[in-house]
């Protein structure tokens, strides 16, 4: 048996409308632990790791670990039909062929369930190791979004450096090239309009916008984003989700020719 | 475009 109960369900909507684009169907994980998820796009190219720990739950009982294989585009389609401040609910049944979403709204006065089909997928876990990064950037998330989206107006691929100097965004296309150069703000009035660099290293890399631009869906999720780096390495984008945990994305580097 | 590694490639089998 499992039932979660979550109050600020409107997160598991913004977390569904984040992912949904970037991968199909993949496997719900439910333990003691939390609720989280691992997947890979279809090209094998990102890859993405939520975790939504227990305790940020209202209500978490989780008998024994269970995985559910959704499809997302569904599962979004579903949670759209919550209202931002409903409070989600998601039963299972051990070894049961469907999921229930409950939705209530705040007064109590409205409640729905809406049931949908799980369906076996056959997905592989990866290990993700420890890495120690050259280089962490934690800017504001609507910058971020907003950097790559201006880029990828001009090109196809940004390459992403943190010197001493700060972070510099580049792009280069048919019409002309483009820079952004962003600097370390501590010095702001409110935390989430800060820009802070650790930087141990140098360190240069190369990423499809296409898939930046999808990460950065999960916006709504929290106020700033941090990206890690490391040469040779997959990049981290990561939001973290209000007390609960995080969603991360995971994207492997273009080769530099 | 550059061509793009695998994300397997950096990751381990769990």
């Amino acid at each position: 048996m499992l039932e979660l109960r979550l109050v600020q369900g409107s997160l598991l909507k913004k977390v569904m409308e984040s992912i949904k684009d970037l991968v199909n169907d993949a496997n719900f994980d439910c333990s003691a632990t939390g609720f989280s998820l691992q997947a890979m796009d279809s090209s094998h190219v990102a890859l993405v790791s939520l975790l939504l720990r227990s305790e940020g739950f209202e209500h978490y009982r989780c008998d024994r670990n269970l995985s559910m294989g959704m499809n997302l585009g569904n599962m979004a389609k579903m949670l759209k039909c919550a209202g931002n401040d409903d409070i989600v609910t998601v039963k299972a049944d051990d070894g049961g062929d469907c999921v229930t979403f409950m939705f209530e709204s705040p007064n109590q006065d409205k409640i729905a369930d809406f049931e949908m089909k799980l369906m076996d997928i056959d997905s592989e876990h990866l290990g993700i190791p420890e890495a120690e990064y050259e280089a962490i950037v934690r800017m504001p998330s609507a910058e971020f979004a907003r950097i790559c989206k201006d880029l990828s107006t001009i090109g196809d691929t940004v390459v992403i450096s943190v010197t001493k100097e700060g972070v510099k965004f580049s792009t280069r296309g048919d019409i002309g090239t483009a820079n952004i150069v962003l600097r370390q703000n501590t010095s702001v009035d409110k935390p989430e309009e800060a820009t802070i660099i650790e930087m141990e290293t140098p360190v240069s890399l190369t990423f499809a916008l296409r898939y930046m631009n999808s990460f950065t869906k999960a916006t709504p999720l929290a106020s700033q984003v941090t990206v890690s780096l490391s040469s040779e390495l997959p990049v981290v984008v990561e939001y973290k989700i209000a007390e609960m945990g995080y969603l991360r994305f995971y994207l492997a580097p273009k080769i530099e020719e | 475009g550059l061509p793009q590694w695998h994300i397997t490639i950096f990751f381990n089998f769990g």
